[in-house]
């Protein structure tokens, strides 16, 4: 069974074309395994992704390296999977 | 368990055992209004459900919902089960949609995608594809809404199995979607397909695969605007609407630009709740209030379609 465990869904703001084109570029780095939630479409459009723990530190010094913005959407999608479980298992019972 | 769908538990997240119980009990429940059609098997073997609503006639024209089509997206197949026991309630007692029942059936199925639905619940909660193994590949499914025959294998879908988007080796190469692309032909008579997905709240119309405008594009956007302001009436819930290339991403293969391109006028996919707060794990208590703001949209849209036959 797949777990969650410090894995984080991050919103995260292009102000401009070029920083459109820096999260487009980083939706599409295979090796940080990257679940995007919603896409990089344009700039009124916040993008938001799944970023495993094991590349949440990677993708947070891309993102403040290029002075991209970003907020904190889901601070532990594992918790909320847990809560979501323990939910329907109450209301089964 | 439920014995009826009275006691069904629509506020909360259901496994797909119960929701078949459910379609069972509703077809029990309204041996006249209601019929359970099988149009096919998943990958996995699973029946590929859809319920009717019918209220007599042969080969009437029809309005297709689907729900489900992305397994994650629960929020899409508990928001089916309220309007499945919405449209028993209503039909009779609401004007607009016993008009719409006494001329056209509205047809329902509210998982599309049961491997991967039953894969969120025991296996991985965050899964989007179907459950069949791609030759060659250790990564497993493809996005049923890339697998359309419809601007099929052009940007805006992936070739590579491990993808998120992966189109699949041939349009309709999933049997999940195959078994509705046969039943709609066979059917010959649908007027509407509208494909539910969540989130990011927005209302769409054909094209995804191209830029070029549907040649009724006027009537998709002014149906939208009303719908979205239907909607929007009962909580303030905004949503955006267009052409899903200009208002999401370029996506080929999708249902909708399928659909319409086989001469079905009124295509729309929505996007339900949320704005990104909860993403795929919309909280159990939102489950009601989504399926009743977003059924106001589903009314304008099929009133217009009642009153609009072509």
């Amino acid at each position: 069974k797949k777990t969650f465990v410090g894995d984080q869904v991050l919103r995260v703001f292009a102000k401009d074309e070029v920083q459109l084109t820096v999260i487009q570029d980083l939706s599409e780095m295979k090796q940080l395994q990257l679940d995007v939630w919603r896409g990089p479409t344009d700039v009124a459009t916040p993008m938001d992704i799944r970023v495993p723990f094991h590349s949440l530190m990677s993708v947070k010094a891309y993102l403040e390296a290029r002075d991209v913005q970003y907020t904190i959407m889901i601070k532990d999608l594992q918790a909320d999977i847990d809560k979501e479980e323990r939910q329907m298992q109450r209301s089964s019972y | 368990a439920a014995k009826t769908t009275d006691d069904f538990d629509y506020a909360n997240y259901h496994v797909l055992d119960e929701i078949y119980s459910f379609q069972d009990m509703l077809v029990a429940e309204n041996p006249t209004l209601v019929s359970k059609i099988v149009i096919g098997q998943s990958y996995e073997g699973r029946p590929l459900n859809v319920l009717k609503f019918s209220t007599g006639g042969t080969n009437r024209p029809a309005i297709w919902i689907d729900t489900g089509i992305h397994s994650r997206e629960w929020i899409t197949p508990a928001s089916g089960a309220w309007f499945a026991k919405k449209i028993v309630l209503d039909y009779g007692h609401n004007p607009a949609l016993t008009a719409i029942l006494d001329k056209m059936d509205i047809l329902l199925e509210m998982v599309v995608n049961p491997d991967g639905y039953h894969f969120t619940h025991t296996s991985n909660r965050m899964w989007r594809k179907t459950r069949k193994p791609n030759p060659g590949s250790s990564c497993v499914g493809v996005d049923p809404n890339r697998n359309w025959d419809a601007g099929f294998g052009t940007a805006g879908s992936s070739g590579n199995p491990c993808d998120e988007t992966y189109r699949g080796p041939t349009a309709h190469s999933e049997s999940e979607i195959k078994s509705i692309v046969d039943f709609m032909k066979a059917h010959g008579n649908i007027k509407a397909v509208l494909s539910i997905h969540s989130y990011s709240q927005m209302l769409l119309y054909p094209y995804g695969y191209t830029s070029t405008s549907a040649k009724d594009q006027k009537e998709l956007h002014e149906l939208a605007k009303k719908a979205i302001t239907d909607l929007a009436s009962l909580y303030g819930t905004a949503y955006r609407y267009g052409s899903m290339i200009n208002i999401i991403y370029q996506a080929s293969g999708n249902t909708i630009d399928w659909a319409y391109n086989q001469g079905i006028k009124y295509s729309y996919t929505f996007e339900l709740r949320d704005t990104g707060r909860y993403g795929f794990i919309l909280p159990a208590n939102q489950i009601i209030p989504t399926a009743k703001e977003t059924w106001l949209a589903l009314m304008a849209i099929m009133e217009h379609i009642n009153a609009n036959t072509y």
